[in-house]
Formats: C-alpha cells, structure tokens, sequence
C-alpha cells in the first residue's frame, strides 16, 4: 500500500479544495510562520481515525473546521480523503481486491464526524485498523509533530518503551 | 507478551548504534532496558557518547546533540517495523549544517531501501536543497492557506545559494 | 504587593501590545489577569491575533506564531525593568526569515534604548549578519571548547551570503 | 553598571582558561553542535550565583567541573569570574567605591564552592543581593536557555504570572 494523495477542504486554514500529490522519494514543505504547514499533518492524522482534539491543537474536535478570518465566514463542514494506491495488493482481505482505496472523513460542526472508505460508510474502528495493519495510522511514530523530538528526550524511560512497543 | 518485546529490543538496539554512528559521523551508543520484575514494565534508557566524549546519559548532552540521538532512535524504531509514509516538521531546526547534511543522506538511503515516501516541513536551506520536490504553502489570502508547487528551477537557485 | 502587581501588569501589557505589533509587522494581542479573589493568585492569560486573523488563545498558534508571542511578552517584562545584560540561547530557531529580521530590528533598537548588552546564540545566518560582532566556540581537541573571535570580514562574508 | 568579562577554566568543557569580552551592543556566538556555547551561558548563571545542579543541567554541582575527554583526565576545580564596570557608580553602597567589581566562584570536586568579591571571601546570599540589586542574578527573565521559549508558551497561566512578578 502507498500513499499517494492528500485531499483537504475547510479543514483549518485550508478552506479551499486542496490537494497533495506524496510522491516516492523526499518532498520538502515551505513557507513562512503560520501558513499552514502544520495544518496538512494535522490532516493526515484526522483522516486515519484520530480522536483526540488535543492532538489536533484545539479544544473539541469541531476546532478542526475553519473558523473564519477578518475576511471570511467559519464553514460548518471539514472534509480530508486520502488515496492509497494497492497496485502491491497488501491491504487487508476485504478491500484487497480493490487498486485503489480511498478513505474519507468528514465533519459537520456540532454533529460529529463520519467515515466512507471506497464510498461504504465505516466505523472509526475499521479505519484505524486498515492502517494499523498497514504499520501507520494516527498515532504512527513516523508521523513527528513539531516539537515533538523535545518530547522523546525529556520522557522517562517508562514512557519511551512505548516506542518498543510500536516495534514489536 | 515477554518475548516479543526482548526481541523487538534488540533489532531495535543495533539499528540504534548503527544510525548514531551514521549520525554523528562517529562516536558510539546503545540502549538499556531498566531493571524491572517483569520486562512488559521496564523502561528504555539512552546511553551517548559523541565522537570523542566519554559515554553519558542524554540530560547533559548539547540540544542539537540530543536531537540528534533523538532521530536515530526514532529511526532505529521504524527501521524494525517501516510505515509506508514519514512526515517529520521541522525536526532539523536545533541542527547544524553538517548534522543536518549527514541526516538527509540517511534519510535518501532509508527511503531508496524501504520504499517510504517522506514529507518533510523546515526552514532550513540546506535540507530544501536536498528534496527531490518541493511545495510551498502561502497565504497570499490572510488566514487562507494555499498549497503551490516550488518550481524546481526555484528550487535549483535554493541549492545554489546553500552549497556556496 | 497587590498594587504593584497591577501596575506591573499595566506596564508589561501596554509593551506586550506594541512589541507584539513590531515583530508581526500588525495584528493586535493583550494580556489577562484571570480571574481569582486575590490578584496575588491570578494567572497571566495571553489573547493575540497575528495580522488578518481573528484573536485566539496561545494554543491554536502555529510554532513560530508561538515562539514569536512568547519573545514580544519576555521583552515586555524587561522592558519594565531592564538589565544590563540579556542572553538569547537559540530563541530564533522556529522563525521564518521575515520574523528573524523584524526579530533583529527590534534587539537593535531595545539595546540602543536601554544600553543593555546582548549575547545571541543562533544558527541561523540572517541573525549573525545582523550581529556587531561575532564569537565562534570550536572543539578542534574533541571535547575541548575554545572560543575564538571570528575576524567580521568572515562576518562580512556571512553577511553578503545571507543578503543574497 | 555593565557586565564587561566573563572568565573560566575547568569549568564543563571549557578546561583551559578562556575569556568573553562583553560589548556593547549585539555580540553573536555561533558554533557546531555540541561545542559549549550553551556552557558558556551557564557560566554566566553559575557565577552570579545559581544553587541548583538541575539548571545546570546535571545531577549535583560538582558536575560543572571539567570530566575529562578520551584525551584527557578529569579535573578537581573549576573557577568562573564576571568582571563588572562600576563607572555608573550603581552597584549596592557597599562596593560603590569601587570602579570595578569583580565576582568568583571556584569549585572543588567533594567540598562545595565558595564566592570572592574584590578578593574578599563572601557568601552566596551577597553575590545574589549584589545581581538583584542590578536587575539581573541566575534567575533573570533576561538569560533564556535553550528550549526555554517553549516552556513559557506550554505554562500554565498561574506560572506565567512569576514572569509579572519579576517586573513588578
Ligand atoms: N479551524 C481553523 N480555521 C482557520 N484557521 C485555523 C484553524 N485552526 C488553526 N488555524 C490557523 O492556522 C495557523 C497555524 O498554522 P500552522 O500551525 O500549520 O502553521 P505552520 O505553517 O506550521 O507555521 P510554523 O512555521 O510557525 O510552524 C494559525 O495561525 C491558525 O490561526
Ligand atoms: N563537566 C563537563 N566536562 C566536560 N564536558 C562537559 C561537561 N558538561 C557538559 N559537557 C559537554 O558539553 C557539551 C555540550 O555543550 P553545549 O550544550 O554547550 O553545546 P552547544 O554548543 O550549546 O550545542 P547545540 O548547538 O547543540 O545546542 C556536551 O557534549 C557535553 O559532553
Ligand atoms: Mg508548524
Ligand atoms: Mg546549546
């Protein structure tokens, strides 16, 4: 399974149809302080099942829509899909025979937030573990938020066993 | 339970020693699994000693130092078990130019040997000039962000201007 | 004691909103006293808006928008009652190069106003192109720190490459 | 008055006497990681009088002596001095007579440190009066560590309120 596009709209600061080719290899992300670069990890995590709006810097989950600027009106709707190419045939028994899978999340403000993966409505539950059989998700150790190496050193030892255990 | 983890410990521990000596150019460095009754309970200690130093835990160690050895036990974990997809933001910022040109090239070999498709967020020229691609993200539109292509020739003149 | 907290708190306030202004180039932000039946218990609360974007809590903040809101309420509270020397260990390091310069800018002036003396440490190459004069630590013995002045014409050259 | 040198030997990593002229003005100190700019801010704190081994980022006080290298052996003493230009003529009455001030602490592994003013043996509490006086000490909001920047971010806002305190 690859990952291979990230699709965003009124998802925080990215109110307008957005999209992230992830192509092989390394892809640098720029810009200047507050544009939105974090907002687009924020994203990916969302859409593989996160549940904690603490993970996503806000207060409840609904923090997550865009709430306006001098300019323009907060939206009541988010939505991120992800696109996994499954050319290699490595997801799990039930979408193994699709090539492509796509997984959507959507929110409404003050209703909650709703799964689709290839158009069927799923649990929260049946994202998180399409992805943790794919050795990722929301809480993959390979998704580093900013500051968050800090975090690695100042740990105590009982808490970087965690990271063991994400390898075992 | 027991012996999965004793298991994953030890790949774990050689991928470690091997990275932070690709890291730092040097030096040596192993993990320890503190005492404990049972293992599910004991905790992962951090032994470094950069080229030349006398081996110490990781408080006194410099914050670029520490970053460092952050990165390779970071990667030594996913190297036991590889994500299809990394996403590391800004992690190079306590990093000088030597340290962050050492952790580009490992990164180019651990994407070119697992396939991992990487995404990486910093302000570093130095780590610009060395992604195959890059996107930027402006707000032309205050509080709107917008997602751009960086034009490669752009991104050529980034290189330049970081290798002089 | 409760008197000159308030009046403390007025002080810092009022340079929280104009250094605030300065290192974000506009925008608006104020400090709270939150709530608490003695003023001697109640907390500092920080509201800020960076230009074009509605007022929030710290939280909601990017990393730089943070580190930069965190800078203007430090020099708030020195400008209320300065000293005469200011260390900075690597306070630039989340910073986009547009902040870094309106950050310089505003060091320049806080140590032309009040004479204070400053040690910047940094990485980045825009804030040694600013500096009056630089001093490089090296470790040419492995662990061994020497500091040596680096002659400002090699500062120059910094300074050239930075403007570029 | 202003703070003109820094002075140390044996102190972490800087083993050999070494000396930091203090300008006027903007004075950047740059170096690879690892070299001991960070010590050099220590110092600083360390000799206006800081009692605790925990901001000096070790377990106890004796470890800011100088530990040795795979080239060299550890050493048993270790001395920082500030030299301060009293020509303001602000210093406290007591050494207002005087057109420089200059401060050592020396320590020796096992037995403690001890102060000298003007060569005349002091205890800490004095060296901290002395720096308080200046609005300046080992606790000044005005010497920021590294990472330090975060913590005033992720405070909570009770402990913001000691940044007040200091102004007030
Ligand atoms: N729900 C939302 N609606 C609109 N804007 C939002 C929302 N949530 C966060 N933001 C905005 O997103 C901005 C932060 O973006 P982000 O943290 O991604 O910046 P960044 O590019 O990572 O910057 P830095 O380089 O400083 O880390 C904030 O300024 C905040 O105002
Ligand atoms: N008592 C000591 N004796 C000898 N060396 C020491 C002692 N205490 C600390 N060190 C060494 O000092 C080094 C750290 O120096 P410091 O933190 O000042 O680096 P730095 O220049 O700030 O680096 P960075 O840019 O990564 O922040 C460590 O590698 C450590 O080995
Ligand atoms: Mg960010
Ligand atoms: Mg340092």
């Amino acid at each position: 399974m690859q990952f291979a596009k990230l699709r965003l709209a009124g998802f925080k600061s990215f109110v307008e149809p957005t999209e992230l080719v992830i192509e092989p290899g390394l892809t640098g992300i720029v810009g200047p302080n507050g544009c939105g670069k974090s907002n687009l990890v924020e994203a990916l995590r969302w859409v593989m099942g996160e549940t904690s709006a603490r993970q996503m810097r806000g207060g409840e989950m609904d923090d997550v829509i865009f709430n306006g600027t001098l300019g323009r009106p907060a939206r009541n709707l988010a939505e991120v899909s992800l696109l996994i190419d499954n050319h290699d045939r490595k997801a799990p028994a039930a979408l193994n025979d699709q090539i492509e899978i796509e997984v959507v999340r959507r929110i409404e403000r003050g209703s909650g937030s709703a799964y689709r993966v290839n158009g069927r409505e799923v649990r929260a539950r049946d994202v998180q573990l399409l992805f943790a059989d794919a050795a990722s998700g929301a809480h993959s150790p390979a998704l580093v938020s900013q500051g968050r190496i800090g975090a690695i050193i100042n740990a105590k030892p009982s808490d970087r066993r965690a990271l063991l255990e994400e390898a075992a | 339970g027991r012996e999965r983890l004793i298991v994953a410990f030890e790949a774990v521990n050689r991928h470690f020693q091997d990275l932070f000596v690709r890291l730092f150019g040097g030096g040596r460095a192993h993990l320890t699994l503190t005492e404990a009754e049972d293992p599910l309970d004991a905790g992962l200690e951090v032994m470094a000693s950069p080229p030349g130093k006398r081996l110490q835990v990781l408080s006194l160690l410099s914050g670029g130092e520490q970053a460092l050895t952050a990165l390779s036990l970071l990667f030594a974990v996913f190297l036991a078990n590889p994500a299809p997809i990394c996403v590391l933001d800004e992690v190079d910022a306590p990093l000088d130019d030597a340290n962050v040109d050492r952790f580009c090239t490992m990164l180019d070999e651990i994407s070119r040997a697992t396939g991992t498709r990487f995404l990486l967020i910093t302000h570093h020229r130095l780590t610009m000039a060395r992604m195959d691609r890059l996107y930027g993200v402006t707000m032309v539109e205050r509080g709107i962000s917008q997602l751009v292509s960086v034009d490669l020739r752009a991104g050529e003149q980034i290189r330049l201007r970081a290798a002089e």
